[in-house]
């Protein structure tokens, strides 16, 4: 769907219904994607971030949509 | 816990920098 492979997608949904404006942190996505690694998170987040789809907020562990609100 | 200002103002600048990036890929695949 949209380009994106089904861990992207997975990463992409769970940040879009991030409400926080501080973002969804790394750690949350991990223990919340169980059927993902962390080194599959944050290649799914890196590529994500690279096509503009979310950004990092307070720092680099955190990340909001560009499509919330 | 609140947002500084300064916080929020960066986040708002990576806010509009990935808009741009997000333009510029749809551009590149038209």
């Amino acid at each position: 769907m949209n380009g994106l492979t089904s861990q992207q997608s997975q990463v992409l949904n769970l940040i879009r219904n991030c409400r926080e404006q501080e973002g969804m942190s790394i750690d949350y996505m991990r223990r919340t994607l169980k059927n993902m690694t962390i080194v599959a998170i944050k290649q799914a987040v890196e590529f994500l971030s690279n096509e503009g789809h979310i950004y990092s907020t307070v720092d680099e562990d955190h990340f909001r949509s560009t499509d919330a609100e | 816990a609140g947002l500084t200002e300064d916080q929020k103002r960066q986040i708002e600048e990576n806010r509009l920098k990935a808009l741009a990036r997000r333009a510029e890929r749809l551009a590149s695949q038209r």
